[in-house]
Parts: C-alpha cells; structure tokens; sequence
C-alpha cells in the first residue's frame, strides 16, 4: 500500500 | 517577455500529453536557461520535474523571470489545435495575465493565433537533490510501456525485482499472475535496442501500475527510458529531450 504523503514528506526532509 | 519558438509544435505537444493525466494546474518557470516545471499529483505519489532547455527551441529569449500559471487541461486543448509539423511560437509578456501561442503552418501561409488566460497557483518548488541509486536500467520505452500496459491488466500493482543482468516485471492478481524478465542486451545497430543494467544492489520494489501507465504516456518522447531505483527511496523514471528532460519521482508501496 501507499504511505500517504510519503513523497511530499521525503523530499521535504531537510 | 518570454519568446519562444519550436521548429515543431510536436515536442511541447508530446510533454503535455504525457503530463495531463497526472497533474491539472502547473506553474511553467521560465528563465533565460529555458522552461522548468514541477508538479505532484493529487494523491501526492508521483511527482512531475520538466526541463526544456532554450536549446530545445529554435529561438529563445527571455529576458526577466516569469511564471506561467497553466492550467493543462485548457493547455491540451489550445495545444491540440496546431498540426504536430507547424512551428509553435510561445509568447508572453514580463506581468502577463495570458500565454500566447502561435502556430504557423510551414508550407503554407497559415497562422493561427491563440491566447490561454493564466492563473494563480500556489505550489511549492522542491529543491530535488542528486539521488544516490542501486540499480540504473536503460531500455526501450516502447518495451516498457508493453510491459505496464500487461502487467496492469492483472493487478493494481507491479513488482520490479532487479538482479545482476536482468529486470524481473511480476504482477500478482486475483484471477492469476504474470512476469516479464528482461536481460541485459547490446544491439550495436539499433543502440536504442539496447538494455542496459547497472546495479550496486538488488532490487526488489512495488509500485502502483496506475502512475505506471501514467508515466509511459511518454513514450514518444524518447525512444530509451531510464529507471533508477533505490531501497526507500522515490524511483526515477526519465525520459530525455533534445535538451532537457521529463522525469517522474514515484513513491513505492510499502508492506501493510
């Protein structure tokens, strides 16, 4: 299944 | 002002065919260097990067920054219109409230003239990092848009599984299952043939066959792809321009 937000929070992780 | 002019409107109307189903509103950033887009879907699983570079274009200019606001749906439409063969010309002035395109007929002495009202869109502009990748494989975008296009057709999901020379494409479904393996190949004469892997580290990742099928409406654009994955990492999927690139980062399904 999908994490949601997963995408937004890696490249938000900095 | 912005001016920039295709010698054929088919590139830009292969990039948005290739964008529209997975992102509705972007913001065209266009520098000196050329036009950058980004944009994420609605689900936030795929996220869209694009580079026409000015050497994408036969003339190009642009002289201050500025932002399209575009909504690709209406984009697609106007987008449409011109013939694949007509020369696309991009206009906008430094404030503008409108993109003008115009498309001229190269054997005949046809103009047609439209102008696409912009829009506000509120969107971040991630800055996207090199990315360090276990597995790089080159193959044709043709095969593996067959192989996303099959594989969907018994699950909702696609397992990639990397080894030393090979691209294992399984699919487990309700009624049955399927795989496609791929193994390293070199076609001297038709390098664009050719599939190549680079690998640190196996792979073994699931993505959905959803985005999958989105991505490879690309597929005109390149006759080679490019796949990168790594182990909890986005995977990158690109397609190269004559100068630039279209690039999808999707997210990987994890286990329950």
């Amino acid at each position: 299944k999908y994490v949601q937000n997963w995408l937004w929070r890696y490249f938000h992780r900095d | 002002m912005l001016e920039g002019k295709f010698d054929e409107a088919s590139l830009l109307k292969k990039v948005i065919d290739a964008m529209k189903d997975s992102v509705k509103l972007c913001n065209f950033n266009c520098t000196e260097n050329g036009i950058s887009v980004q944009a994420i879907d609605d689900s936030r699983v795929l996220l869209i990067s694009l580079l026409i570079e000015a050497g994408s274009f036969e003339d190009y200019r642009c002289d201050r920054n500025i932002v399209l606001g575009l909504e690709m749906e209406s984009l697609n439409k106007i987008i449409k219109n011109g013939n694949a063969s007509d020369m696309l010309t991009l206009v906008a002035e430094d404030s503008p409230d409108a993109l003008n395109l115009i498309f001229e007929d190269k054997r005949r002495d046809r103009i047609a003239e439209y102008s696409l009202k912009l829009m506000d869109i509120d969107q971040d502009f991630l800055k996207i990092e090199d990315m360090k990748f276990d597995a790089v494989v080159n193959m044709p975008s043709a095969e593996f848009a067959k192989i996303c296009r099959d594989m969907k057709t018994l699950s909702e999901s696609l397992q990639i599984i990397i080894t030393k020379d090979s691209v294992k494409f399984n699919s487990e479904g309700d009624f049955g299952s399927g795989s496609v393996v791929i193994k390293s190949f070199t076609d001297l004469e038709k390098t664009e043939e050719s599939v190549r892997i680079t690998l640190e580290k196996p792979i073994n990742l699931t993505f959905g066959a959803k985005y999958l099928n989105d991505i490879i409406k690309s597929t005109p654009l390149a006759s080679q792809v490019t796949i990168k994955l790594c182990d909890k990492q986005p995977a990158l999927f690109e397609y190269q321009l004559p100068s630039g690139y279209l690039r999808f980062y999707l997210a990987p399904k994890f286990e329950d």
